[in-house]
């Protein structure tokens, strides 16, 4: 902790950039710099919003040598960047040395990692002894995709703040949250991880025991800060403790709950054709060690053991799955049947005799 | 040369450490008067220990390889203990 304690007063912080590195697009700057603050947001009761103009509380900019702060900058090397802890005025804000080369990946410095290290000091926390803490003086790359707090930074940060309340949880959250007693619910996602079901929507993630009524929701970024919400895929492969996640035409490796380096990857590595955007849906089917992709109102098959798309596909998801509507919003694998998501609509479909055989209610989620 | 070469590079390592110290660890070269030289000495190798304690470095209190290669990372321009309880 800084000297004298100094702590913001109020659960909402106000951000603003003020200029943006010609090193880098502006918006991935922007992006940048918010999941830097969801880092912190995430094991805390404190949330950020960005202003556009007028001054916020915490003033963000990229600035060369003597920058009016008494503090200049040193050139490339050096000195990176710096903060200053809570308070008024130039309290909170945040200078980047502009001579730096700024990245979004492990070339340059990253601004991902530099800034979760600055948004922490303009929290009111000092510099961590513990090499592994993002609150360490130097710079060194980690993944962003792998990067977690250490113990250090999260025991410091929640004795200034205390832990996230549950008013990060959707009941109050800023308006955008999914009512899980709606009867037109609907998914973007489902899939097994280990002896639980995680469903997807939005941001959200609620994950439940099969045979348990009993279910816990957070949000996707509490569980994996770098992962992007609107999951609009997802299967396991239980005996690998992998799970692939999906959105848009990228996919990230989850393994024993830790994303993967070198993800994401582009889904074309997968065989798909340029055609293909986006996965609707997808599903592993352990019996053939195979794994279905579907998209639109078609579905692909891919062999996990090859790694390679089978040929023959696509083909028509009505053709091949009788009772099932063209397209799939999300789809599971339990116990010998699939479980397909269209709309509010669940359909247990039969694996060995490839036919529906229930519909459940759509009151999967407990308290509905 | 080389002899030179080497008495520079020392001489510009000392002058980086003071800086750095000064910048990070509160060391206050000015405020020693010149004639307590071995007192100021002193005080450098406490702050290089400092550094070296801080940053999980072998606790040498010299300007030895490897507080000098860390003394050279890019790094935040806050102080490391001066202004933190």
């Amino acid at each position: 902790r800084m000297q004298g304690r100094p702590v913001w007063k109020k659960h909402l912080i106000t951000y603003r950039i003020n200029n943006y590195t010609p090193d880098m697009q502006p918006e991935d700057v922007d992006y940048a710099i918010q999941k830097a603050f969801q880092v912190w947001s995430n094991v805390t009761p404190l949330k950020f919003r960005k202003v556009n103009s007028g001054e916020a509380d915490i003033m963000i900019l990229f600035a060369s040598r003597a920058h009016g702060d008494f503090s200049p900058f040193d050139g490339r090397g050096g000195i990176i960047a710096h903060a200053f802890g809570p308070g008024p005025g130039i309290g909170g804000d945040t200078h980047f040395d502009e001579a730096e080369i700024w990245t979004k990946t492990y070339k340059g410095t990253n601004l991902f990692l530099v800034a979760v290290h600055e948004l922490g000091h303009s929290l009111g926390l000092g510099h961590s002894s513990d090499p592994k803490a993002i609150m360490f003086p130097t710079y060194s790359y980690v993944n962003p995709n792998t990067f977690h707090l250490s113990a250090d930074d999260i025991q410091g940060i929640q004795s200034l703040y205390g832990g996230p309340g549950k008013h990060q949880l959707p009941s109050n959250t800023d308006g955008t949250e999914s009512d899980n007693c709606d009867s037109n619910l609907s998914f973007d996602a489902v899939t097994t991880v280990g002896d639980k079901i995680f469903f997807f929507k939005d941001r959200f993630l609620w994950w439940r025991h099969p045979e348990s009524p009993k279910n816990s929701v957070t949000l996707i970024s509490s569980l994996w800060p770098t992962l992007p919400s609107g999951i609009q895929a997802a299967y396991e492969i239980g005996a690998r403790n992998q799970v692939f996640l999906f959105k848009d035409d990228k996919y990230w490796l989850i393994s024993n709950m830790r994303p993967q380096p070198h993800y994401p990857k582009n889904i074309h590595s997968l065989g798909f054709p340029d055609s293909v955007k986006k996965i609707d849906a997808a599903v592993f089917n352990p019996l053939l060690y195979k794994t279905y992709f579907f998209v639109d109102n078609q579905f692909w098959r891919y062999d996990e053991k090859t790694q390679f798309m089978d040929p023959g596909y696509p083909k028509l998801i009505t053709k091949y799955f009788p009772g099932i509507r063209p397209t799939i919003d999300a789809v599971y694998y339990y116990n010998r049947h699939y479980y397909f998501f269209q709309g509010p609509d669940i359909f247990e479909y039969d694996v060995i005799s490839h036919r529906i055989t229930k519909r459940p209610k759509q009151n999967i989620m407990s308290g509905c | 040369v080389p002899l030179t070469n080497s008495i520079n590079s020392e001489e510009n390592n000392e002058t980086y450490a003071q800086r750095y110290l000064e910048n990070f660890y509160g060391f206050v070269m000015d405020r020693i008067p010149k004639a307590k030289m071995g007192v100021n000495g002193n005080f450098m190798e406490d702050k290089i220990q400092e550094m070296q304690k801080f940053l999980g470095l072998k606790v040498t209190g010299k300007l030895d390889a490897s507080t000098l290669d860390m003394m050279h990372m890019p790094r935040c321009g806050l102080p490391d203990v001066h202004h933190f309880s």
